[in-house]
């Protein structure tokens, strides 16, 4: 019987930094990422939703030990853009599941948002591919949430 | 020469919902999603920002042809959750480059982005794997943005 999730993976390397306020127009989301590659910078997620308002917050993660790097360019570039600021935490952690065909299957999403629910787990950011969910929590949370995804996808079998 | 991107795709058939203003606490994401799956509706991308207040919006996209039901049952589950609200738009085209090892080349966000902003397009979302950046814009700007990518990323050759 095959597995619509293969596994689960957890990244206590990662950091979270969000540059808050930009003008929700044309050519922003490009100055903020120019200046990150200039600085030679690997982006993990870039995670940008949508807003009610003519400002929007852009996140992204990048590894714990680029992060004060990355609040120095992220500072400059507010100031330049007029954004309302940057926040930043070190101390998030990644969880993801990963399998092939997961977004034909409606319930796996639930069903990890379930896990992570249940165990009284706090979802802070939310990417999605097709072979993979990843909810981004505190890394304080990351051991019960590894242990809560196993548990409720059988994955320990 | 290995091309970090080895093509672009859109998704004219992308619909986005967003619920808006849920209480910002565990288990919230999984009842937003159990409700939709137990309706059988393909979700493709889930995309989940921080804010900063104890409120957050899970924005997410489905085919054009679901929105309507999906809109009825946001609208239940926010009645339930004592949400502010449902947005949703059914006018959206999802533009993404996809290329293996493109997360190890820091430009090339960059890079898909200044496409869009020098072409006047403005991103609405943004969600990214290792091997794909998608960008949520308006569809009556998806033309162009793909032309503006296939130029700045050499795709015609
Ligand atoms: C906020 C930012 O993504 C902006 N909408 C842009 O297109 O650059
Ligand atoms: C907003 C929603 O994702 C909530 N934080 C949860 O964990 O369910």
């Amino acid at each position: 019987k095959k597995r619509v999730v293969s596994g689960v993976a957890c990244d206590l390397n990662t950091a979270k930094a969000v540059i808050l306020g930009v003008p929700d127009e044309p050519g922003v989301a490009q100055q903020v990422f120019l200046s990150l590659a200039q600085a030679n910078i690997n982006i993990d997620m870039i995670i940008q939703s949508m807003m009610r308002r003519d400002r929007n917050d852009i996140a992204f993660t990048v590894a714990e030990a680029d992060l004060p790097q990355v609040i120095e360019i992220m500072e400059r570039v507010a100031a330049k853009l007029g954004a309302e600021g940057v926040a930043h935490d070190a101390k998030v952690a990644k969880i993801s599941i990963v399998g092939a065909g997961m977004i034909s299957h409606p319930g796996t999403a639930a069903t990890m948002f379930g896990a992570l629910g249940d165990a009284g787990i706090n979802i802070e950011m939310i990417s999605t591919s097709e072979i993979k969910i990843s909810c981004l929590i505190q890394e304080a949370d990351a051991k019960r949430a590894l242990e809560a995804i196993h548990e409720r996808f059988h994955l320990d079998a």
